[in-house]
C-alpha cells in the first residue's frame, strides 16, 4: 500500500523488499486463519513486513536460551490416620 | 492472586524502547527489570544504560546477541553500577565498555533467581508481584507479524530466541494472558507490547524465568 505509513526497516533493493512482503501478506493470511476462536491474535502489515523471516531472525532474535532449575513445587504431607 | 496486576499501574516501568537493528534483546529485558526493581524500592523511576550492559557482559555479544543469564551473573558477580541512559546512551552497535569511577552514581545487582517456571504460571504470577517485572525468553518468530489480541498459537515451548520483560497479567477475561513488554518501539504490537496467554506455557515464556534484586 502505497500510503501505509509502515517504513522497511531495512534498506536493499526494491525486488527483495517487494518480495518479502508479499510473502508477509501469505504468512498473515495463514496466521488470521486459525480455525480457533476469535479472542486469538492477529496479525498483519508493520515495520517488520519487508523482511524474510530468517534475516527477521537474524537481526531481532538473538538471544540464547538456558536451561534453569525447575522451582521447586510445594511438598503436601498425608494427613496420617486418626481416629 | 489478584484476577488483574500490572507493575505498569504502580508507575515502576520505563516506557517501550526501541533495540532499532541490534540484537540486543537480552540487554534490554535484564535492564528493564533493574529499572524497575529499583523504582519498586521506592527509588525515582530512572531510564538506566542498556549501552553498558551490551558492552561489558563480556560473556554476552553485544548486538550480536546475548544470554539475559550471563548478564545477570555478570551484573551479580562484578557489582557494576548501571549508569543512567544519558551518561552512556544506546548506539544501536558494540562499542568498547567504558569503566566509571566507583563515585559514579548507579544501580547494582543484590541479586537474582532463574527458575523454569513451566507448569506453574501461578508460581510464576507469585514471583511477579514478589520481586517485580520478569525477563523471560521466548519463541517469538510469529511475532513478526503481530498487531494485537492473546497470543494462543504459531509458536512452541523449548525454541526460545527473545528474551523480554513480563510486567503484570490479565485474568479479568475469558482467556488469561501475560502482560509482556517488548523492546521493538512502541508502534510494534499493543503499544510495544505482547498478550500472551496464561497457563500453557505459550511460547516458552515460563522454561527460563529470571528476577532482579537491587
Amino acid at each position: 500500500d502505497p500510503g501505509s505509513t509502515v517504513t522497511p526497516t531495512w534498506s536493499r533493493s526494491r525486488g527483495r523488499d517487494a518480495a518479502a512482503f508479499r510473502e508477509s501478506l501469505r504468512r498473515h493470511r495463514f496466521l488470521n486463519s486459525s480455525p480457533w476462536e476469535n479472542t486469538t491474535a492477529f496479525y498483519g502489515v508493520n515495520q517488520f513486513s519487508y523482511l524474510f523471516p530468517e534475516e527477521f531472525k537474524a537481526i531481532y532474535l538473538r538471544s540464547k536460551p538456558a536451561m534453569f532449575p525447575r522451582q521447586p513445587t510445594e511438598m503436601y504431607k498425608p494427613i496420617p490416620n486418626v481416629p | 492472586l489478584p484476577l488483574r496486576f500490572d507493575w505498569r499501574d504502580k508507575h515502576v516501568v520505563t516506557q517501550v524502547r526501541s533495540q532499532q537493528m541490534c540484537g540486543g534483546c537480552w540487554a534490554f529485558s535484564v535492564v528493564g527489570a533493574v529499572e524497575s526493581a529499583h523504582a519498586i524500592q521506592g527509588e525515582p523511576l530512572e531510564v538506566l544504560s542498556v549501552q553498558q550492559v551490551l558492552d561489558c557482559s563480556y560473556k554476552d555479544d553485544g548486538c550480536g546477541g546475548g544470554s539475559p543469564l550471563n548478564a545477570l551473573r555478570w551484573l551479580n558477580k562484578t557489582q557494576v553500577k548501571l549508569v543512567e541512559d544519558s551518561e552512556y546512551p544506546f548506539k544501536a552497535q558494540n562499542g568498547l565498555c567504558r569503566y566509571f569511577s566507583s563515585s559514579q552514581s548507579g544501580v547494582s545487582v543484590k541479586d537474582y533467581t532463574s527458575h523454569d517456571f513451566s507448569e506453574q504460571e501461578d508460581e510464576m504470577a507469585r514471583a511477579l508481584l514478589t520481586f517485580g517485572p520478569l525477563v523471560v525468553v521466548v519463541d517469538a518468530v510469529s511475532w513478526q507479524d503481530y498487531l494485537g489480541g492473546i497470543i494462543q498459537h504459531h509458536c512452541s515451548s523449548g525454541e526460545a530466541n527473545h528474551a523480554v520483560l513480563v510486567t503484570g497479567f490479565d485474568k479479568t477475561g475469558r482467556i488469561p494472558y501475560w502482560i509482556v513488554r517488548n523492546s521493538w518501539g512502541r508502534s510494534w504490537g499493543v503499544d510495544g507490547y505482547a498478550h500472551v496467554k496464561m497457563g500453557s506455557n505459550i511460547c516458552g515464556i515460563a522454561d527460563s524465568v529470571s528476577a532482579v534484586s537491587v
